[in-house]
């Protein structure tokens, strides 16, 4: 079973069009394990990326160094799905 | 114990087979109205089932609802089941929903994508795709809502297999679209489609693929607008509206495109609630919230087909 431990899910606000080709040009990075959530379209809506826990630090520098701002929106996403399947066990019994 | 809709616990979430064997519950109890049919198998041949709400006439009208397209998007099969269940519950009850059933045919296929969902429970719960093997890839799998053929394979999805919005081969190549693509077209009197997904909060309808604004896309505009007021009524749950590409961007080979263009006017699509927090995790205490917020607009929708026949 694949596990998420460490991974996050930024939620990044792009202030301009050139954010948002940054922020595409971040997702096609082969090298990089991320996903975009929610894809970026346009500075009016939010973006929001999972990133693995290993890739976490070469992409909240390429945020910080574009000045491009975001927070985290789930700060461990297995403990989030560790929180699921307890939730589902417990109603199943 | 003799199993019952009434001891399914609808604030959880469910696997593939708690969900099979509750659609059986759903159909033992109203046999009048609600049978099982098997559209197809999907590519690991599992059984595509949809519901059929029917109080009888031959080819009728109908409304097709489906949940779960993309495998991740766990609060969408649960809404689903939840859906069914009111449906059930409301015909001869509900005026709205007895008017549409002495009329129409709704069919829901609740579990759309079940090789993807049964593997979001066993391997990796951030699955999206189909679990088709690619040909000369390593990655598995396609988006299955960019494998309609409707303005397949242009920009608004990718060639590549590893990608999440891989296309496919080519139109209709998943089992689990062509099964849709073959009952739809060969029902030939499906007025509605209407494809649930998660998340961002938004009704969306044709087009993804092009531009153009669709020629009734006043009408549909409108509808979507009630909709999405009436769903905000329940909770305040804020949502957006209008065409694929003016909401989100350009996205190619999407089941709504390919149902307008073959003739279904009513052809929405639903990106239920996250607010920005969850995401695709969302906490199942949100289920029937979620739930009973996009009823009122689904029945807009099915209204409206109901009172503008085409």
């Amino acid at each position: 079973e694949e596990l998420f431990v460490g991974d996050q899910v930024l939620r990044i606000t792009a202030s301009d069009e050139e954010q948002i080709t940054l922020l595409k040009v971040l997702g096609e990075q082969e090298e990089l394990q991320v996903d975009f959530w929610r894809h970026p379209t346009s500075p009016s809506h939010p973006v929001d990326l999972w990133v693995s826990f290993s890739s976490l630090q070469p992409v909240k520098t390429f945020l910080e160094s574009n000045s491009i701002s975001y927070s985290i929106m789930i700060k461990d996403v297995q403990a989030l799905l560790d929180e699921e399947k307890k939730t589902m066990t417990k109603s199943r019994r | 114990t003799e199993r019952s809709t009434s001891t399914f616990d609808f604030a959880s979430y469910h696997t593939i087979d708690e969900i099979y064997d509750w659609m059986d519950t759903l159909v033992d109890d109203h046999p009048n109205l609600v049978s099982k049919i098997q559209i197809g198998q999907s590519f690991e041949n599992r059984s595509l089932y949809v519901l059929k709400f029917s109080t009888g006439g031959s080819n009728r009208s109908a409304i097709w609802l489906d949940t779960g397209i993309h495998a991740r998007e766990w609060v969408t099969q649960a809404v689903g089941v939840w859906t069914a269940n009111k449906i059930a519950k409301e015909y001869g009850q509900d005026p709205s929903v007895t008017a549409i059933l002495d009329s129409m045919d709704i069919f829901l296929e609740i579990i759309t994508n079940p090789d993807g969902f049964a593997f979001t429970h066993s391997s990796n719960r951030l699955w999206r795709k189909t679990r088709s093997i690619n040909a000369g890839s390593h990655c598995v799998g396609v988006d299955p809502n960019r494998n309609w053929d409707a303005g397949f394979g242009g920009s608004g999805s990718s060639s590549n297999p590893c990608s999440e919005t891989y296309r496919g081969p080519y139109g209709h190549s998943e089992r689990e679209v062509k099964a849709i693509v073959d009952f739809i077209s060969d029902h030939g009197n499906v007025k509605s489609v209407i494809s649930i997904h998660s998340y961002s909060q938004m009704l969306l309808f044709p087009y993804g693929y092009k531009r153009t604004p669709a020629p009734h896309y006043q009408e549909l505009n409108e509808l979507a607008k009630k909709a999405v007021r009436d769903l905000a009524a329940v909770y305040g749950t804020k949502y957006t509206y209008g065409s694929i590409v003016d909401t989100i961007y350009v996205a190619d080979g999407t089941t709504i495109d390919w149902a307008y263009d073959n003739g279904v006017k009513y052809s929405f699509t639903f990106e239920l609630r996250d607010t920005g927090r969850y995401g695709f995790l969302l906490p199942s205490t949100q289920i029937i919230p979620t739930a009973t917020e996009t009823w009122p607009a689904l029945l807009d929708i099915m209204i409206h087909v109901l009172e503008h026949p085409y």
